[in-house]
């Protein structure tokens, strides 16, 4: 994946079944980010895999005050492509078998 | 080290807690 100064990465060990994930993200390179970066530290969440997406959670992180508006986008990215290697793992698995 | 905070948005649930220095770049 595309190293975007932010770093996305499982909270927990995914046993490929539960509904929601825990991801945990934090910033590695605040020089990567268009808006100012207070640091906050590692951000921990929850995520649907169906149901939310990328996107929605990083504007709740904007609203949270955790990024600038203009960073929603980069952080959606972020979590976009830790979801869709989650989700390949996934598939993968199932097609492998038990 | 500080101890983890909570915060909470349209009903998600955040926790911030520190990144240890050796996870982060140019230090």
């Amino acid at each position: 994946a595309e190293d975007t100064g932010v770093r996305v990465e499982l909270a927990e060990e995914d046993d490929g079944k539960k509904a929601a994930i825990a991801l945990k993200l934090w910033v590695e390179d605040p020089k990567k980010l268009k808006g100012k970066y207070k640091e906050s530290g590692a951000i921990e969440f929850t995520f649907e895999l169906e149901k939310e997406t990328p996107e929605g959670v990083a504007q709740e992180m904007v609203e949270s005050g955790f990024f600038h508006e203009s960073d929603a986008k980069i952080v959606g990215k972020s979590i976009r492509d830790r979801v869709a290697l989650i989700k390949w793992r996934r598939e993968r698995s199932v097609l492998a078998g038990p | 080290l500080c101890a983890a905070q909570v915060v909470h948005s349209a009903g998600r649930r955040f926790i911030v807690s520190p990144v240890p220095e050796s996870r982060l770049k140019d230090q």
